[in-house]
C-alpha cells in the first residue's frame, strides 16, 4: 500500500510539472496569436497588453463545480529548470521582444509551441488515467478496510 | 536568455521605464494563466475566467514592482504566490458568495454549532432542518446554493482554523505569501489540509470519506457520487453540509 501511495505522489508531481509546461504553451501559443493579428489589424502593443485578461482566459466556460478537481499541489517545485526537448521553449526571450520579431519568426515559433502543447497534453492525459486508477484502487481498499 | 533577463530585471529596478515593464509583463503573464485556471477550478461558473485573469495581472504587476533581484530568488516563485494572494483578495472583496448565501450559511452553521452542544454527537439531517424552521427539502434547496468548493473555499476554510488558532484574521493564504521568499517550502495545498486533518477525522463516517475524497484524493463530487451511490446534487449537498458543519466546528 505504501508503494502505491508512493507512486500516487510522484505522478501527481509530474503532473503538475507537466499541466504547467502545457498551460504555459497555450498562454504563448494564444499570444503570439494576439500578436499576428494585431501585425495585421493594426494596434499597439499597449492594446494587445491591456486584452492580455481576454487572450489568457480559456476558450470554454469552466466545468461546473461537481466536476472540478482540487488541485493537490499549486504549482510544481521551481527548482526544475526546463530544459528538456522543447521545454525551453516556455521561457526564451520571444515575448520578452514581441514585437520586434517578424512575422515569419512568430508563425515558426507558434508551430513549435503548438507541437510542445500537444506532447504535454497527452502526456497529461495518459498520466491522468494511471492517477484515477491508481485513485480508485486506493479507495476500493479503504472501502474494504472499513467493511 | 536568461541573461536577457537578468539585464532586463537590471535595467527596470534601475530606471523603472514604462516599456521596460511592459516587456517583463509580457514575459511573465502566461504564469496569470496556470495561476487563474487552478485558483478557478470549484468557483461557481458565473465568475469570468478573463475577470480572475485580470485579477492575477494586477497580482503579476505587484510582484514585479516589488521582486528584488538581487536576493538570488526566482520570481516565479514569488510571483505565483502573489498571483493567487491578489485573486483571492480581489474575489473577496467582490463578495464572490453574495451575502444573502453567506447569511444562510452562517445560519447552518449556528445550528450545528448548538445542536452538537445540546446533543453531543453529530445531528441528523431532519434535526438540523427543524432547528432552522424547515422542512428538509427546504434544507437541501439552501444547501445547493452554497458550493464551497476549491482553493479559495478551502482558503477561507482555514482562515476560520487559523483565527481560531492564533486570534488572529490572517489566512493561511497569507502566511504562504510571507514565506514566498523561501524558494523552498512553497505552494503546499498539503500543508493547508495537514491543518484540517484533525478536524476531519472527527466527523460522521459519510462527511469524512467525501471530505477526505475531495481533499486529498482529488475527485471531483461527481465522481464521489457515482461512488456513494447518490446523485451528483445529492453529493454537493452531503459536501456542502460537511463543510458547514466542520466550520461550526473550527470557530469553537
Ligand atoms: N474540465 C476540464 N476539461 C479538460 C481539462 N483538460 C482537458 N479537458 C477536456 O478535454 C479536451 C481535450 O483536451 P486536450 O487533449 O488537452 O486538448 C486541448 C489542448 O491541447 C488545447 N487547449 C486547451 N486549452 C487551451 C488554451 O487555452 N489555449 C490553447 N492554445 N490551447 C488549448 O486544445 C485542446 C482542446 O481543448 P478543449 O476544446 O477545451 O477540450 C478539452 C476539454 O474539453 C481539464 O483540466 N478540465
Ligand atoms: N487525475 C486527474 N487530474 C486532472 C484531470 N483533469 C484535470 N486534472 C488536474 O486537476 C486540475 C484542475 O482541473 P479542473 O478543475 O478541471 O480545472 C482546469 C480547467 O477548468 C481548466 N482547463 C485546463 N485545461 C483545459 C482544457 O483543455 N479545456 C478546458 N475547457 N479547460 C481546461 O483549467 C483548470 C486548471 O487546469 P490545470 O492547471 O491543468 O489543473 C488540473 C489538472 O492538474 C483528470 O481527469 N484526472
Amino acid at each position: 500500500l505504501d508503494e502505491v501511495r508512493a507512486m500516487h505522489e510522484e505522478c501527481l508531481e509530474v503532473e503538475t510539472e507537466v499541466s504547467y509546461v502545457r498551460r504555459l504553451a497555450q498562454a504563448r501559443i494564444d499570444i503570439v496569436s494576439a500578436e499576428l493579428d494585431r501585425r495585421a489589424s493594426g494596434g499597439s502593443v499597449e492594446d494587445l497588453v491591456a486584452r492580455l485578461p481576454n487572450i489568457l482566459a480559456d476558450e470554454h466556460p469552466r466545468s461546473d463545480p461537481a466536476h472540478s478537481r482540487l488541485p493537490l499541489h499549486l504549482a510544481p517545485s521551481m527548482a526544475i529548470t526546463w530544459q528538456r526537448g522543447l521545454e525551453h521553449l516556455i521561457g526564451d526571450s520571444t515575448l520578452l521582444n514581441l514585437p520586434t520579431l517578424s512575422v515569419e519568426e512568430l508563425g515558426e515559433t507558434r508551430e513549435q509551441l503548438r507541437t510542445l502543447e500537444r506532447e504535454m497534453s497527452d502526456r497529461r492525459r495518459s498520466l491522468h488515467r494511471v492517477i484515477d486508477g491508481i485513485e480508485s484502487d486506493l479507495t476500493a481498499r479503504r472501502r474494504v478496510d472499513q467493511t | 536568455t536568461a541573461a536577457l533577463v537578468a539585464e532586463l530585471w537590471g535595467d527596470y529596478k534601475e530606471h523603472g521605464t514604462h516599456a521596460a515593464r511592459e516587456r517583463l509583463i509580457l514575459h511573465y503573464s502566461p504564469l496569470v494563466k496556470f495561476v487563474a485556471g487552478r485558483v478557478a477550478s470549484g468557483l461557481p461558473q458565473s465568475i469570468e475566467q478573463s475577470d480572475l485573469v485580470s485579477y492575477g495581472i494586477f497580482g503579476l504587476i505587484d510582484a514585479i514592482d516589488k521582486f528584488d533581484p538581487a536576493r538570488g530568488f526566482k520570481f516565479e516563485t514569488y510571483a505565483i504566490s502573489r498571483i493567487k494572494g491578489a485573486i483571492i483578495d480581489e474575489l473577496r472583496s467582490i463578495d464572490w458568495v453574495p451575502r444573502s448565501v453567506r447569511a444562510k450559511a452562517r445560519a447552518v452553521e449556528r445550528a450545528y454549532s448548538k445542536l452538537e452542544n445540546e446533543l453531543r454527537r453529530s445531528p441528523e439531517d431532519k434535526e438540523v432542518a427543524a432547528e432552522l424552521e424547515m422542512n428538509e427539502d427546504e434544507l437541501n434547496h439552501l444547501l445547493s446554493q452554497v458550493s464551497f468548493t476549491g482553493l479559495v473555499a478551502l482558503d477561507e476554510l482555514l482562515g476560520r482554523q487559523q483565527a481560531s488558532d492564533s486570534g488572529g484574521s490572517a489566512t493561511v493564504g497569507d502566511t504562504i505569501a510571507d514565506r514566498a521568499h523561501d524558494p523552498v517550502e512553497m505552494f503546499e495545498v498539503d500543508e493547508m489540509k495537514h491543518l484540517l486533518a484533525d478536524a476531519i477525522n472527527r466527523m460522521p463516517d459519510r462527511e469524512r470519506l467525501v471530505l477526505t475524497l475531495y481533499y486529498y484524493e482529488a475527485f471531483t463530487l461527481a465522481e464521489i457520487g457515482a461512488l456513494l451511490g447518490v446523485t451528483e446534487s445529492r453529493v454537493c449537498q452531503i459536501h456542502t453540509k460537511a463543510i458547514l458543519q466542520l466550520r461550526s466546528r473550527l470557530a469553537e
